[in-house]
């Protein structure tokens, strides 16, 4: 196996402690089922090897190479970095279905080493990376891009729709090839790519309770199904969260008196000239602990600095409001109501 | 095609483990930056 390819020094955004919304994919010839996450924060798909070494692995569905006649080795192998440690593979290219699609030839990774009890818990096997090319640390094609070559989507768009609550049917919904009417209301506001690695975008200011207190002469944002939360700079955070009342816990989360969310600002993102305002029923994610419920805030601190200046990433909490669209055959990102 | 791929919502791994009792030990062992999270706010900014 020629030398150990590791990805890029950057630390990926992986935060999958809080990742919540899965969808199944079939690898290689039977088909090979695997849950995994459809992540705009990464461009790689891997799923756990048959050959993992990891206890992680043990409790998922692992891709039997052996047992697939489209099988093609490679062999190379591959590393991402994560926040909590370092996932290791091996390259391969098999067919893949995601929906009615196939995608032929797709490059993937097989994991054999997993990093540290981040997985053990998981209820996803694997990642789906919908980024940009050049956020790949596995050679070839994207699924999104190996889809657009092969001319399997009608349109260079693929759209998502995330329900905030459970008890909505569909949960969550990732549309290849277009938009679905049916999902959002009002027209789609549509923003450029400032850097196609994320789904990168610039922001004009974040407003709490309509005083524009954050990012006051726009600043860079990535739209990111991977990430649960919405993430800003420490300092600025920290100024956040002391506006909407959030306490910090000892672990680094946020509470909220849950008996006060009526009475907490609103939160609004101004992108591309329109304001996209959440409210505290919004930003606020409630837990039940037994018979107690915990109100936690939806905004973390996360510092990724980038040449353009401190990112700003829109997860899980923002895109269950607004409908997301993503277009790469304009390079835009496109939000309306949910 | 315009094809739908259904997404399913899951508790995640942060409620399992808070569920469980287990959150804040395997913070301890898994997130040492958890610490200076928590008291970011007492260092000078930068």
């Amino acid at each position: 196996t020629p030398s150990l390819r590791l990805g890029r020094s950057s630390e990926k955004i992986y935060n999958f402690m809080d990742a919540q919304y899965f969808g199944e994919i079939m690898l290689g010839s039977p088909d090979q089922n695997f849950s995994v996450i459809f992540d705009t924060g990464s461009s790689d798909l891997w799923v756990p090897s048959s050959y993992c070494v990891s206890e992680a692995c043990a409790l998922h569905r692992r891709f039997r190479a052996f047992e697939s006649s489209s099988f093609h080795h490679d062999g190379r192998m591959f590393g991402i970095h994560y926040g909590s440690g370092h996932l290791l593979g091996v390259m391969a290219r098999d067919t893949l279905k995601v929906g009615g699609l196939t995608a032929l030839n797709q490059e993937f990774g097989e994991s054999v080493y997993e990093p540290g009890a981040t997985f053990v818990m998981a209820k996803f096997d694997g990642v789906l990376g919908m980024g940009y090319p050049n956020l790949a640390e596995i050679l070839g094609n994207p699924v999104f891009d190996n889809m657009m070559a092969q001319k399997s989507v009608e349109e260079p768009v693929f759209s998502f729709y995330l329900s905030r609550t459970r008890s909505s049917y569909p949960e969550g919904e990732l549309l290849l090839g277009g938009t679905d009417e049916a999902m959002f209301t009002g027209p789609i506001n549509w923003l450029p790519v400032t850097v196609k690695g994320y789904w990168q975008i610039k922001m004009d200011s974040v407003a709490v309770q309509g005083v524009s207190s954050f990012c006051p002469r726009g600043c860079q944002a990535i739209v990111d199904t991977g990430t649960s939360l919405i993430a800003g700079p420490t300092s600025d955070i920290l100024s956040l969260q002391q506006l909407i009342g959030a306490t910090p816990t000892n672990i680094g989360e946020f509470l909220i008196d849950c008996v006060r969310l009526s009475s907490l600002p609103h939160v609004t993102f101004v992108l591309g000239g329109t304001e996209y305002t959440l409210t505290a029923e919004h930003y606020v994610r409630k837990e039940m602990l037994g018979d107690k419920e915990l109100c936690f805030s939806g905004f973390q601190a996360v510092d990724i600095v980038s040449p353009e200046g401190p990112l700003w990433i829109l997860g899980d909490v923002f895109l269950t409001e607004f409908y997301s669209v993503f277009d790469r055959g304009q390079d835009r990102v496109g939000f309306a109501a949910a | 095609a315009l094809v739908r791929v259904p997404l399913r919502r899951r508790p995640s791994i942060r409620s399992q483990l808070r569920a469980d009792g287990l959150l804040l030990d395997f913070l301890k062992d898994h997130r040492p930056d958890m610490f200076n999270r928590r008291y970011a706010q007492c260092f000078p900014p930068g």
